[in-house]
């Protein structure tokens, strides 16, 4: 379920953006026994120039931010991407009916940066 | 989609649901699930992610095998056992590069202890590794088996746990995954045998309550640990 929220400064530049997975949205409900979704977030924005010191940026976006801004149609502005994500712990059946508790990494978006 | 294209990590769904009534989940999955979803207002920030710190024990996946074994019956006149059970776990499910870290049997009896009218009544427990089938078929004695443990009981809890981290990595290969034989039996073999056959069962009817077995493995992914690592 993606919904737009209205930040209080409305924004553009590239940060995290609230998305709840609902595993039975996906089809998943048959196996994943807990949790029912959870927060995962996704990245949206822009990185336009000057890359400011929040959009965590790495020197080449810095460099390709540069250039977009000489040659727009030739060299497109830098990716928003996760940066930073966190695990979550999932419990389901598997293929054998077995009970299984797994630690999945890179699970939530909790920063956004320019690559 | 394709199935292929979905990341390995998160491939847990089958071609079709679960079949029948979903296997319970056993407390100590919930628990440690609800501990890491919810980390309550005392505790330090989670553990570090690849451990299970409830076991201490290096680890990303735990897992509750049901026991797949059977009853033996072996034909013969009731021996002085009053329970005989072939345990087996299905590890084929366990992936390449997944390292096991430990393994617990537990065997679950429906109420906790036993009152036999004439005072106090010992039982024992023998647990057995199979190694190798006998040409002579499936009956428990028909294997070559090697004692694993053999514990008596007089009050019994609801449960025994039973470490068996090192027979349990043996299983990784499967021709060396035979199962374990379970045996329970009024007392010692000659106490049990001077019992009048009548006696003897009566004391067998109090081991009805056994419930069942399971065993948690406790395995690590070392790519997705060394995965986090390396960031």
């Amino acid at each position: 379920r993606s919904s737009y929220y209205t930040p209080v400064t409305p924004s553009n530049l590239c940060k995290p953006r609230r998305l709840y997975i609902s595993f039975s949205d996906v089809g998943w409900e048959n196996w994943i026994i807990a949790p029912q979704g959870y927060m995962a977030n996704y990245c949206l924005g822009e990185c336009p120039f000057p890359l400011t010191a929040e959009l965590n940026s790495t020197n080449h976006a810095i460099l390709q931010t540069m250039v977009h801004s000489l040659d727009p149609e030739g060299t497109p502005q830098p990716c928003c991407v996760p940066v930073r994500l966190s695990p979550i712990s999932i419990l389901y059946y598997d293929n054998h009916d077995n009970v299984v508790l797994r630690h999945y990494e890179d699970m939530v978006v909790d920063e956004c940066g320019c690559r | 989609r394709p199935r292929e294209s979905r990341a390995p990590a998160l491939r847990f769904v089958g071609p079709n649901p679960p079949p029948g009534a979903p296997a319970p989940v056993p407390a100590v999955l919930w628990r440690i699930f609800q501990r890491r979803a919810l980390p309550s207002r005392g505790d330090t920030a989670p553990g570090p992610s690849c451990r299970v710190e409830e076991f201490n024990v290096p680890g990303n996946i735990i897992r509750v095998f049901a026991d797949q074994g059977h009853f033996i019956h072996s034909g013969e006149p009731k021996t002085f056992l009053c329970l005989e059970k072939r345990l087996y776990f299905n590890f084929s499910v366990l992936e390449e590069g997944e390292q096991l870290t430990m393994a617990q049997l537990e065997i679950n009896f429906s109420h906790n202890s036993y009152h036999t009218s004439s005072g106090r009544q010992v039982f024992e427990l023998r647990l057995y590794q199979a190694l190798q089938m006998s040409l002579r078929g499936m009956s428990s004695h028909m294997y070559n088996h090697k004692l694993l443990v053999a514990q008596s009981f007089a009050q019994l809890h609801k449960s025994l746990l039973f470490n068996l981290t090192e027979v349990a990595k043996g299983w990784r290969t499967p021709s060396r995954n035979l199962g374990l034989i379970l045996e329970i039996s009024v007392g010692s073999r000659d106490s049990a045998l001077a019992l009048p056959p009548r006696r003897l069962q009566n004391l067998c009817a109090s081991i009805d309550s056994f419930l069942d077995t399971s065993l948690l493995v406790v395995s690590l992914n070392q790519k997705q640990c060394q995965a986090s690592r390396k960031r």
